[in-house]
């Protein structure tokens, strides 16, 4: 019967794009804020 | 071969002082003006000086981080693993730092011609490493310092900079280049790192989104094919090793994705994408198969009494890629064709068609199955321009009694069960959501069942549009259309059919259908 | 009625590869740029603690929620990252300015005592991230030209 698509962690009914968030072929959760780059004012790279 | 004699020292000099730059914490400089110090001392070194010295750094550069990447790789444990792949970490974003720094100061700002082609021999080069090491290191290949150069490379060429934002669309074909030669097939050690790169959130990103007119759609789509066709044996058979699932699992996941961001991508490509997956693998498929247009309403198939032929996007042809008339091979067999199809004659076309077909006698791979594909598309789409031409719309009357109807009902009684079932299936691959070519389909099957001379062809056009309703969703539009009309309309005589009653869940699961059209 | 059918030689040996691959998969920090603090790595907790982000945790409205002490630390210990954007968004609309020279967020802590083209000085309190705490800052002069 295949696979339960909805299963995959990816939420399909969402109205926003998935992929800006998408975690991988792998991953079972989309990004987290913290894992996706952006570009943020220079000033804020303190490290 | 024949690197001059010192040229490996003074690479790994260069790397080394590079990296200790890049890396160096209280390293205030800012990369472009230690950059620039650096490439001066590339001159002295004489690196520089010629394009063969420049391949052979790179060459021996990226020999050189693969090899520590593997030292460390193969010291690491459990607990240690973190730091000891941050170091690796550092050392390959390090050398991708000087990788993209070279590429973006090349030749002057204007000249991205030397930009794009210093990146494309890097990259061949990068390439031509990995597949020199998948070979001598087999089964213990390390995708890891690949994997890592391709991304961060391919991040730092993506980032917001002016200078590279004006040939991105030359970089993106650069990198699509080297990831097709680097195909699954030709690196199956470097697959799952394959699928992760194109499949990555800026990969994607870029090449289907951010690149105007779609014109990294046809780029994107070919490495879909290339992931297709390397499982495509793997998934014909139904067990899947574990290693086969991962990767199943992982092609979904990204299906879906382009099903609910791009589902137009998926619309234009499905003929291709379809014509390499094996017929088994009917929930892929059926997930390719349920893209439609996002301004698109699709009315509940299940509506009672709904007009399919009143719906107005039922006349506008769908745009398919690629070129599937040009897969109709060999040419005199393509001549034949049209002249049957103009004239109905040469009349022996037809007896021998199931002749071109088949290519074996061995079961289970007895038929051309892309060739079978193209015909029928070829031969539908021609039929719609034909009755287009005569002033008619397709329908269950304007369709029969065609040259085009002689080659589908030749094939439905001509061919064996296995070139019926691939047969049928070619036609079923193109009920989609409401165009001309998901109506013309609809209404051949459906012409196909009711003309049927032995009940055997009904109760194989039933299978093959059951497998494709019984699995988990999503389900084409055409598909359920084609199916409620088969069950709800008398004329078909459905329920009549003995196989209807074969068994008593098989029964169950018609009414159910039944139930839910009402 | 296709049946299975036998792997050709060279697909066992593309499986082999495939295999012995699968067994040093790649993990999701490979394909991230490193990150200071907190990479993104899985990391086996106990299955009854959250396994996945919490629903609409990458909305605005999430992190206005969440307390000022939070908001400090992911803005300064996920630097580069939405989330920190998402960070300082919130801040900003609790009233909080960044100082791009002291790098530390500021807050009237009452209407300043002079304004003018080039600054304002009054009491503030700002978070000081060495310290880790908030602390009252009177006579403050806030440069215009530090203000994010």
């Amino acid at each position: 019967l295949g696979q339960d698509l909805t299963a995959l962690g990816l939420n399909l009914n969402s109205p926003e794009n998935l992929f800006p968030s998408f975690g991988g072929p792998w991953a079972e959760t989309p990004c987290r804020p913290q894992d996706v780059d952006f570009h943020v004012p220079p000033e804020y790279l303190i490290n | 071969f024949e690197d001059p004699p010192d040229l490996y020292e003074k690479t790994e000099f260069l790397l080394r002082e590079w990296v200790s730059i890049i890396n160096s914490p209280n390293n205030k400089e800012p990369p472009s003006k230690a950059f620039s110090m650096f490439v001066h001392q590339m001159n002295v070194q004489g690196i520089l000086k010629t394009d063969d010295l420049i391949t052979r750094f790179f060459r021996l550069s990226t020999s050189m981080v693969v090899e520590l990447s593997y030292r460390l790789l193969s010291e690491q444990t459990v607990t240690t693993s973190g730091q000891i792949r941050l170091k690796i970490y550092h050392t390959l974003d390090a050398y991708v730092k000087l990788i993209a720094m070279l590429v973006k100061h090349s030749g002057d700002t204007q000249n991205t011609q030397t930009k794009i082609n210093l990146l494309n021999k890097v990259l061949g080069i990068i390439a031509g490493v990995l597949l020199q090491d998948h070979e001598s290191h087999h089964s213990d290949f390390q995708q890891l310092p690949y994997h890592r150069i391709f991304i961060m490379l391919f991040l730092e060429l993506n980032s917001a900079d002016p200078v590279l934002e004006a040939f991105n669309f030359q970089i993106l074909t650069a990198f699509c280049h080297t990831l097709h030669i680097l195909r699954p097939a030709k690196s199956p050690g470097f697959a799952y790192s394959w699928l992760e790169l194109i499949s990555h959130r800026v990969f994607i990103g870029r090449l289907l989104q951010i690149t105007p007119q779609q014109k990294g759609w046809g780029l994107y789509a070919q490495l879909l094919m290339d992931l297709f066709k390397f499982l495509a044996p793997f998934l014909r058979n139904a067990e899947l090793a574990k290693p086969v699932t991962f990767m199943y699992k992982g092609t979904l996941r990204v299906l879906l994705i382009l099903l609910h961001d791009f589902p137009e991508f998926l619309c234009d490509y499905h003929y291709g994408f379809c014509d390499v997956v094996p017929p088994n693998c009917i929930q892929m498929r059926n997930l390719i198969l349920s893209a439609f247009p996002r301004n698109m309403r699709l009315p509940d198939p299940f509506t009672p009494n709904l007009k399919v032929d009143m719906l107005q996007e039922i006349a506008h042809a769908p745009r398919v890629s690629p070129n599937f008339a040009s897969m109709i091979q060999p040419l005199t067999f393509k001549k034949d064709l049209d002249s049957y199809l103009k004239a109905r004659a040469p009349v022996t076309f037809l007896s021998e068609l199931r002749s071109n077909l088949q290519v074996s006698n061995e079961p289970g791979v007895r038929y051309n199955i892309s060739l079978l594909n193209a015909l029928v598309l070829y031969v539908g789409t021609q039929a719609i321009s034909f009755i287009r031409g005569k002033g008619l719309s397709p329908n269950m009357s304007t369709i029969a009694h065609s040259a085009h109807m002689d080659i589908f009902q030749n094939l439905a009684v001509d061919l064996d069960t296995e070139g019926r079932y691939l047969f049928l299936n070619a036609i079923a691959n193109q009920l989609r959501y409401p165009n001309s070519h998901t109506h013309y389909f609809s209404c051949t099957l459906l012409y196909l069942f009711h003309e049927a001379n032995t009940e055997a062809i009904q109760e194989q056009i039933t299978r093959v549009l059951l497998e494709r309703l019984i699995v988990n969703r999503p389900h084409p539009w055409g598909l359920l259309i084609t199916f409620i009309e088969m069950i709800k309309n008398p004329t078909y005589k459905f329920w009549n059919h003995e196989f209807v009653h074969c068994a008593p869940e098989i029964e169950k699961l018609f009414e159910s259908v039944a139930r839910s059209c009402m | 009625p296709l049946g299975p059918v036998p792997l050709q030689k060279e697909h066992q040996m593309q499986f082999q590869m495939m295999e012995a691959a699968y067994y040093h998969m790649p993990v999701p920090s490979d394909s991230e740029k490193i990150r200071p603090y907190l990479p993104r790595n899985p990391f086996a907790t106990p299955s009854y603690y959250i396994q996945t982000p919490l629903p609409h945790s990458d909305t605005l409205e999430f992190f206005q929620r969440l307390s000022t002490e939070s908001l400090f630390f992911i803005f300064y210990y996920m630097e580069g990252t939405k989330a920190q954007y998402l960070a300082a968004k919130a801040l900003k609309k609790q009233s909080w300015r960044f100082h791009t020279k002291y790098m530390m967020w500021f807050q009237r802590h009452e209407e300043p005592k002079l304004i003018n083209e080039e600054y304002e000085q009054g009491t503030y309190i700002y978070f000081d991230y060495e310290k880790w705490s908030q602390r009252k800052k009177e006579g403050f002069i806030f440069e215009y030209k530090y203000l994010e």
